[in-house]
């Protein structure tokens, strides 16, 4: 494993948990998209059904049971906690995120490595991560201020974005690894969304 | 036919 994919686990990891934290501590999900939060439970539940099929090693299943856990306890507190549930901004966040869920999975049918249940369910969550934060963008673009954390939640995003397609780069020339192209595309289209982002949020 | 590879990413 070389340092860009490290660096890129770790802020993937650090944005989940940076958001966690920031619900957990202000009893507060104000300015967080519950549609994404769900999104992306979906995509590491659709991702790593291969945790108990395919070991690659100790690292990779503790951080799939990480990501899956902390994602499904978002979700939780959004939709249970009692306090945290009533500061949840339900008519701002409309986002009609079915569409993406149904889109992502049409395309997986038709675009995939291999015609098998688990290469399927791998495509479709890759086609599903790269939009799952459009409903965050929508409701960001909302809000007339960026909360810090929520800021900084979707910069640590975009750094993991960043940081994997230059781990494919380094891969791609140290190992001669075609990581593939199904990754390569939906990678560049998840990272040119945030690179949008970020263009307004520093504008502002 | 050849195994398909795992996905040895996150």
């Amino acid at each position: 494993m070389n340092a860009f994919r490290f660096l890129g686990d770790m802020t993937h990891l650090f944005s989940v948990l940076v958001l966690l934290l920031k619900i957990y501590a202000t009893k507060s999900c104000s300015g967080v998209s519950r549609k994404t939060q769900e999104l992306y439970m979906v995509v590491f539940l659709a991702r790593y059904m291969d945790l108990f099929t395919d070991y690659i090693s100790l690292y990779n299943s503790v951080m799939k049971v990480v990501f899956i856990t902390s994602s499904a306890a978002i979700v939780w507190c959004m939709r249970r906690h009692p306090q945290v549930r009533r500061t949840y901004d339900k008519e701002q966040d409309t986002f009609r995120h079915v569409v993406l869920v149904a889109a992502a999975f049409v395309l997986a049918l038709i675009f995939n490595e291999r015609f098998t249940f688990r290469e399927i369910c791998w495509a479709f969550s890759i086609y599903l991560e790269a939009v799952a934060i459009l409903p965050q963008l929508v409701l960001l673009q909302r809000g007339r201020n960026v909360d810090n954390l929520t800021g900084q939640y979707v910069f640590f995003l975009g750094a993991y974005r960043a940081f994997y397609i230059l781990n494919w780069i380094y891969r791609y020339f140290t190992e001669g690894h075609h990581s593939r192209w199904i990754s390569w595309l939906s990678g560049l289209v998840q990272t040119g969304l945030y690179a949008d982002f970020f263009y307004y949020y520093f504008l502002r | 036919t050849d195994k398909p590879k795992a996905h040895d990413e996150l």
